[in-house]
């Protein structure tokens, strides 16, 4: 594995994004993983809807809260495709979900993994470098004060809450890292990054995990 | 100054303005705890943001809404191998 890999050198994870006044972290992540994966297939890189995630993952509920494995697996079952943000934007409240003929441009979900890599965070580094972005569920309790830097305490595992989108690693320095997007907005953390120290499962960043195939 | 960056337009006079106030109080006490575990250069550093006028409870419901579905441990094995 190289010491430093970010999939953002590749020109190949969107910008950060806010979720607002909405529990949508876990919409936020799977799209942002599949808008990834689709890049890095070489098609251009497109902001695909989370709002159509948030209104048609009835599994999930909205803005009140979800899990990434749950969205991935609805997309996955029913082959829904995921329309550019362009045609169906985001308002930060669950609406009904908007139906797309399925000669609608747009991307659908081969298949997706979900992981626990506890103990395994180099495997973790691994798919990450193979397939892409992968998304990630952490405890974010203390990140309602994070301003930057890299997290080694305060950060429990095992008491997840917050998806996130995993989009790279540095282990060249002294704390190897993970490098997560957020969907805070880029007022929050560093331009809306938050690292993450690599080896103790700090957040519960290896708990659950998920890379998707397209 | 928090006010002002974060554009909070709530009225000083109201009962709003001193629950967040005593929000913000609590947070920066939280923040100087946090910041007293490490001071190695690189370590993560906490402070003012944007969620400084929330208690951690609104914080919580508001923002930490993501379930972790139970996963299986991870064996080597991925569809393409």
């Amino acid at each position: 594995l190289p010491a430093k890999f970010d999939w953002r050198d590749k020109a190949v994870v969107a910008p950060v994004q806010n979720q607002q006044a909405c529990g949508s972290c876990w919409a936020f992540g799977t799209v942002g993983a599949i808008q990834s994966v689709h890049a890095i297939g070489g098609f251009t890189l497109e902001q695909l809807s989370v709002q159509q995630v948030l209104d048609c993952s009835i599994q999930n509920s909205g803005c009140n809260g979800g899990s990434a494995v749950w969205a991935l697996d609805w997309l996955k079952q029913t082959k829904v495709k995921l329309v550019p943000q362009s045609d169906y934007r985001y308002k930060a409240k669950t609406g009904i979900c908007h139906y797309f003929s399925q000669s609608h441009d747009g991307v659908a979900v081969k298949n997706f993994t979900a992981h626990d890599f506890e103990g395994q965070e180099a495997a973790m580094m691994g798919e990450l470098v193979q397939n892409g972005p992968l998304v990630a569920v952490v405890d974010a309790i203390s990140w309602q004060d994070y301003l930057g830097g890299i997290i080694q305490h305060h950060c429990s595992s095992h008491r997840s809450n917050h998806a996130v989108l995993v989009v790279g690693y540095d282990a060249t320095g002294h704390i190897p890292h993970w490098i997560v997007q957020n969907s805070w907005g880029t007022a929050w953390g560093d331009e809306g990054y938050v690292y993450i120290k690599i080896g103790s499962n700090v957040c519960g960043i290896a708990d659950s995990v998920a890379a998707v195939f397209l | 100054l928090f006010r002002a960056q974060f554009h909070r337009m709530y009225d000083v006079t109201s009962d709003e303005f001193n629950r967040r106030h005593n929000y913000f109080r609590d947070s920066k006490k939280r923040q100087a705890r946090l910041n007293s575990f490490s001071a190695v250069p690189q370590s993560a550093t906490y402070g003012i943001n944007q969620f400084s006028d929330l208690s951690p409870k609104q914080f919580r419901d508001l923002y930490l809404t993501g379930s972790a579905t139970r996963v299986p441990h991870y064996s080597g094995l991925t569809p393409e191998n």
